[in-house]
């Protein structure tokens, strides 16, 4: 028996850039 | 205004590569060409830490560093604050209610084989910041 690979599975969040902007409180 | 500048890594993240699998915030499998804008705005708003932020497209250039790489210049959230992008051209954003887009689709469709429109001024990406935690 040969097992499936396993697929790499990636958070949603990966896709998304990281914008976070500069905040003045 | 703030300024702040970000680069992006030199190759392109494996998972833009089409029928990469990606898991959404519940728990779905879906593939990276099927992700719709609602998958992002569902899945931020389950999670504790991150929320979706609407960031426009104000200016795209050719970089100084080198021709494979261009500079977009985004306005995020509410208080617009810029914040510019050195990216491979052929570094998918994902435009609200339009999907994956690039400064130069012909060359994400080529090596990625995701289907990519053109990046363009005035296009509203999803980005993600920080929830503030009170």
């Amino acid at each position: 028996n040969v097992e499936p690979r396993s697929v790499p599975v990636f958070p949603w969040h990966s896709l998304v850039p990281f914008l976070a902007p500069t905040q003045s409180d | 205004s703030p300024q702040s500048s970000t680069v992006a890594p030199p190759s392109l993240p494996p998972y833009f590569i089409k029928g990469s699998i990606i898991q959404l915030a519940d728990g779905e499998l879906k593939r990276v060409e099927d992700l719709k804008t609602e998958d992002f705005i569902q899945s931020a708003e389950i999670s504790s830490e991150l929320k979706i932020d609407s960031s426009t497209v104000e200016r795209i250039e050719g970089s100084h560093t080198s021709p494979n790489f261009a500079v977009v210049q985004f306005s995020v959230g509410e208080h617009r604050a810029q914040v510019s992008v050195e990216v491979l051209v052929e570094y998918p954003f994902f435009v609200f209610g339009q999907g994956w887009s690039s400064c130069c689709p012909d060359r994400t469709t080529q090596l990625l084989e995701l289907p990519c429109t053109k990046l363009s001024v005035g296009d509203v990406c999803i980005s993600l910041t920080l929830k503030n935690l009170r």
